[in-house]
């Protein structure tokens, strides 16, 4: 599954 | 979002708008490590390739437009601006760009999460952030004196990298959220080297003296 939160960070 | 988070961005933003200010507006880029902005430039393009395949959200998107924008332009700056070129040190900016990246890449070959192509280049790009501000350190070092402006952009970078921690924390205690480690240590290891820049820097602020760092 993909972590949303990590790829939502700059 | 939490506030440690977007004060973190907007720190990471305040640092690039004022070495771009630096830049254009005095036409001089003395103090400023070429290596330290061809680094960040190289971080974001291959932190960022998602923005061809994945779409976050419109603040995300924008973001990583002006960091990818901001380095590049820099870079170029620095490198072809007919003005702004001749303030440069190279004589003073040596450290080595494969010095740096070649032990981030190995790294991010044998370090990793998953073995894609996208994932080894955002864990390399993640190691290589970690330690990009070396150059611009040395280059501090060397120079003695500092003036306002980069000061201020190393100061902002740092401060970045110490909220983006706070960040972690705070939603560790509020989501029980775990980073992953890789991104952990790099972050640790990014913000202490930021730590003997930062004790000068309160030193001078609160003596009121110009920033020096020592020999």
């Amino acid at each position: 599954e993909e972590d949303l939160e990590r790829k939502d960070e700059l | 979002m939490n506030i440690f988070r977007l004060a973190g961005d907007m720190t990471h933003l305040a640092s690039v708008l004022v070495l771009l200010l630096k830049i254009h507006t005095i036409k001089s880029c003395a103090g400023v490590s070429l290596k330290t902005q061809e680094l960040y430039a190289l971080v974001f393009a291959t932190r960022y390739l998602d923005i061809f395949t994945d779409f976050i959200s419109v603040y995300n998107t924008v973001m990583k437009l002006i960091f990818l924008g901001s380095s590049f332009s820099i870079v170029w700056y620095i490198r072809r601006h007919k003005i702004v070129r001749r303030s440069y040190d190279k004589e003073q900016d040596t450290f080595r760009h494969y010095f740096l990246v070649l032990p981030c890449l190995l790294l991010a070959l044998l370090i990793h999460e998953k073995f894609t192509v996208k994932e080894l280049l955002w864990t390399f790009s993640i190691y290589l952030e970690a330690v990009a501000i070396l150059p611009q350190l040395v280059l501090l070092q060397r120079t003695r004196n500092i003036d306002n402006l980069t000061g201020q952009y190393v100061f902002l970078l740092g401060a970045y990298r110490s909220l983006y921690i706070l960040n972690w924390i705070y939603r560790y205690f509020t989501e029980r959220h775990f980073v992953h480690w890789i991104t952990w240590i790099a972050g640790l290891v990014q913000t202490l080297l930021y730590a003997d820049f930062f004790y000068y820097y309160f030193e001078s602020w609160k003596n009121n003296v110009k920033l020096q760092l020592p020999a």
